[in-house]
């Protein structure tokens, strides 16, 4: 199926928040 | 492995080799993966989610993986 222009802007707010949340943790296992 | 689960990283792995923009399905997920029930597919995917190494994309059902361009 072909994403609408707002479905990729909130998948890629998704991935943004996912990435920070991952960083956070590698940070936090330090 | 990295702090997962061998059944985490089963799901980690299936989801990273998705190549589609709208992600995987947690119903794919059942299907493909024999070992685990829904409910152990979804604890997964939760997990996965939580620590950053997936996300939801066009609905809660459907995950790509942070690692996939």
């Amino acid at each position: 199926p072909i994403l609408t222009e707002e479905q990729k802007r909130k998948i890629e707010e998704n991935r943004q928040m996912a990435l920070a949340r991952r960083a956070e943790r590698q940070q936090q296992q330090q | 492995m990295n702090g997962l689960t061998s059944q985490q990283s089963q799901v980690l792995n299936l989801i990273r080799n998705c190549q589609e923009q709208e992600g995987m399905s947690i119903d794919f997920m059942r299907r493909t993966v024999k070992n685990m029930n829904i409910v152990a597919i979804k604890q997964a995917v939760e997990f996965l989610s939580n620590e950053g190494h997936i996300y939801s994309t066009v609905d809660e059902d459907h995950y790509r993986s942070t690692d996939a361009e």
